[in-house]
């Protein structure tokens, strides 16, 4: 054959009730990912097709309709590994970016610039954050808004997760934080007040 | 998460993955889908090449280097099928580096190519092999000679 694909959609707990959306999309991913292959494209397109076509699909926890952060944000995180050149690129907790692996593959991209016309750069391996998403822009990739990647799914996992770890989490700080901090410590207002300090007290594993 | 590996006319093998992170993590936090050696590892060494996604407890799999750690202990294997099981569980699930709290969830998607026999540089081989130790784990897989893919929720 001129060449094949395999696609995971997670480890964990699927259920039952959603198997065939599972199994319908990833149908989905390998056609994409086959079509490219039938027409001599590289496995590495093969690759950024596929995961594409994933993380465009809310059921999965990647890009759109990713896991929320505590502060209710998505950020992602995607690699890339070419076994010919041994290259590999990387991006982590990026938001707004709507397909990491694009990212992360055009640091691929970004490496093999650098490594043929020796500009003297080092080409990094890995991108985070603020500069992460600069790059992309860079790159013309579709940057989007930061609501755009949150499901109705997980907006309402989101709520109903972080409702109950504050109340946990504000119990334990009763018991452990000194007299003088307790007062600090209220749920409501993490929400409200944007105060960074009260923040750092909280978000500590 | 979300993997793939991928083997092209050329003989090349590539693998990627991508995911959200875990529920209500802290702002910040990079899993095993960023790290290198933990979310994916691809490798071509003449005829020989293996490519490996993974998904999990990333803070498991970032300690264990599992992606990395798998492929060079199946690069030596001649026979993924008897060996597969045991090399998961000493790089994994009785590995040192994993507790309770980070978690011992993992699923791995690989492909390997398999042993010539000698002289016979007519065709490569290749196996694909999934082990998870959580309750289920979605794959899907498709060759160009196939008309249609296949996809299943292994539980």
């Amino acid at each position: 054959s001129r060449g094949f694909i395999a696609i995971h959609c997670g480890a964990g707990y699927h259920s039952k009730k959603k198997s065939e959306n599972y199994n319908a999309l990833a149908r989905k991913a390998c056609r994409a990912a086959i079509e490219a292959l039938r027409s001599g494209k590289s496995a590495r397109e093969a690759v950024v097709l596929a995961i594409t076509c994933l993380e465009d699909d809310t059921i999965t926890n990647a890009g759109n309709g990713s896991n929320l952060t505590f502060a209710g944000d998505v950020e992602c995180d995607a690699s890339i590994m070419c076994g010919r050149t041994l290259n590999f690129g990387a991006i982590g907790a990026v938001s707004h970016v709507k397909n990491p692996i694009k990212l992360a593959h055009e640091l691929l991209v970004y490496q093999e610039e650098v490594e043929s016309n020796l500009m003297g750069r080092i080409p990094p391996n890995m991108l985070c954050g603020k500069g992460a998403k600069k790059f992309a822009k860079e790159r013309n990739l579709e940057v989007v808004g930061s609501q755009e990647l949150i499901s109705d799914d997980m907006f309402r996992q989101h709520c109903k997760y972080t409702k109950a770890y504050t109340k946990e989490l504000k119990k334990f700080q009763e018991n452990s934080l000194p007299p003088s901090k307790k007062q600090r410590v209220d749920s409501e207002n993490i929400f409200k007040t944007n105060d960074s300090n009260q923040d750092k007290s909280i978000l500590h594993d | 998460t979300v993997g793939a590996v991928c083997v092209d006319c050329y003989g090349n093998v590539v693998a990627g993955v991508s995911s959200g992170g875990i529920l209500i993590k802290q702002p910040g936090r990079v899993g095993q889908a960023a790290m290198y050696g933990a979310g994916c590892w691809a490798d071509k060494k003449n005829d020989d090449c293996i490519a490996i996604s993974t998904t999990g407890s990333g803070e498991s799999l970032t300690k264990t280097l599992l992606a990395y750690s798998l492929a060079l202990k199946l690069q030596k294997s001649h026979s993924i099928i008897t060996d597969l099981d045991e090399v998961f569980n000493d790089c994994f699930m009785n590995s040192r580096f994993v507790n309770d709290v980070t978690g011992r969830f993992a699923g791995v998607l690989g492909v390997k190519s398999t042993p010539l026999e000698k002289n016979d540089t007519t065709d490569t081989e290749f196996e694909i092999f999934v082990t998870f130790s959580s309750d289920s784990m979605s794959i899907g897989y498709q060759t160009t000679a196939d008309e249609e893919a296949s996809a299943e929720i292994l539980r």
